[in-house]
């Protein structure tokens, strides 16, 4: 073997390469990866934010795992310890679900509506996320919903807050909607950092019927069962900073049985 | 492309090939005006390419390839490790006209492309098995 020997021309040669070539090379090489192509319309330049940040730790986790050979269980402090002390009961599974997942997907949240200070109790606030373009044949094995939580004023750090995400299943006009809990976690309300709820189930619902997918509500309660408005407790939405925003994470799995396309 | 090779002893029909007999290529270097396999490292620059605002990471990755008599040419839907396969199979049916496999990637790294979709979403895809470390050529 002469290794390395060409270093470089191929590399140097496709600015050589006329328009149509380069094209199809790209597409050849956008084909080889699984890509679907430059996004469209034509992505401006984004300030860093909160799910490419986590994606980004997530891509060094996982490239750090295939040096390392397979089977190694190297997940991020990021991922798998977060800030919060609640959040480590996450750690061991995400950790095989994220080594194992062929496909990670963040999704951009779309819609924030709050019952918050203003108005009667019990305040909550709801987020709808989009998850039509899926890879395909590729099944979910798990999904977070992240949502960060910074230190207010005015709360005695010691108190413990207790904070659940309901699916809407069902909404009915001037009537509250059907909800169902998929995750609750209690927070000291002296800490910051970011709460992941499993939305596993939400994920798999919406998958399956897309025009099921209403979102998901939250909620947070004190331990004398009081209603707390999200953004008075500390919980940042949509109008807080980029890289502190909530966001969905969801991991994909291959068939096992994979379709050949015929050749 | 079935490659005629005249020059190689004629067999009786039912003399089948020994698994372990060696290929046509395996005495290197090769002579007669063919050239040798060899490895080849060729760098996919995602700059380069302009994809740079779309795909977050890597900057781009190594990508090995064999180049000479045993070749395996990568297509979108074919890795070296199938060619290798199917060469193989077609020199077992026919061993006068196809040589033997003698060069297919032994190990295979995976890599892992972090890219933006249409909609903001920001996409992880692993590939297992992609990048062929070392082969047997």
């Amino acid at each position: 073997c002469v290794c390395g020997q060409m270093e470089g021309m191929v590399h140097s040669s496709f600015r050589r390469l006329s328009g149509r070539e380069k094209k199809e090379m790209q597409k050849e090489i956008l084909s080889i990866l699984g890509l679907p192509g430059r996004p469209r319309p034509h992505p401006p330049l984004r300030p860093p934010s909160s799910a490419p940040l986590f994606m980004l730790d997530l891509y060094h986790a996982v490239s750090a795992e295939g040096d390392e050979g397979p089977g190694v269980g190297f997940i991020p402090e990021s991922v798998s310890h977060p800030a919060l002390p609640t959040l480590s009961t996450h750690a061991a599974p995400l950790g095989t679900v994220v080594s194992e997942a062929d496909t990670v997907m963040s999704f951009v949240n779309l819609v924030e509506h709050e019952r918050d200070l203003l108005q009667p109790r019990p305040y909550w606030k709801e987020f709808r996320f989009d998850l039509t373009p899926l890879p395909q044949g590729e099944t979910v094995t798990a999904a977070e919903f992240r949502i960060y939580k910074t230190l207010t004023m005015g709360q005695r750090a010691n108190r413990t807050l207790h904070i659940s995400v309901y699916e809407i299943q069902r909404e009915k006009r001037y009537r509250e909607p059907e909800l169902v809990l998929l995750d609750m976690q209690s927070v000291p309300a002296g800490q910051e950092g970011w709460l992941a709820f499993d939305v596993t189930t939400a994920s798999n619902h919406w998958l399956l019927q897309p025009r099921s997918n209403l979102g998901i509500r939250l909620y947070v309660e004190t331990e004398d069962d009081r209603s707390l408005s999200a953004g008075w407790v500390g919980l940042v939405g949509r109008r807080g900073p980029r890289s502190k925003q909530p966001f969905m994470v969801t991991f994909f799995r291959a068939s096992q049985a994979p379709c050949r396309p015929p050749r | 492309a079935l490659r005629h090779n005249t020059q190689r002893r004629k067999k009786h029909k039912n003399d089948l090939p020994h698994p372990n007999r060696p290929g046509l290529f395996d005495q290197a270097p090769v002579s007669n005006g063919r050239q040798a396999c060899k490895k080849h490292e060729l760098y996919v620059s995602f700059s380069d390419l302009g994809w740079k605002d779309w795909v977050l990471a890597p900057p781009g990755y190594s990508a090995y390839y064999c180049d000479g008599e045993c070749d395996y040419p990568l297509g979108s839907c074919m890795n070296a490790t199938n060619h290798a396969l199917i060469q193989l199979v077609v020199h077992l049916i026919k061993p006068d006209e196809v040589p033997k496999a003698c060069c297919a990637p032994t190990k295979l790294s995976p890599i892992s492309v972090l890219f933006y979709d249409d909609n903001n979403n920001v996409i992880l895809k692993k590939h297992r098995n992609m990048v062929v470390k070392t082969c047997g050529c």
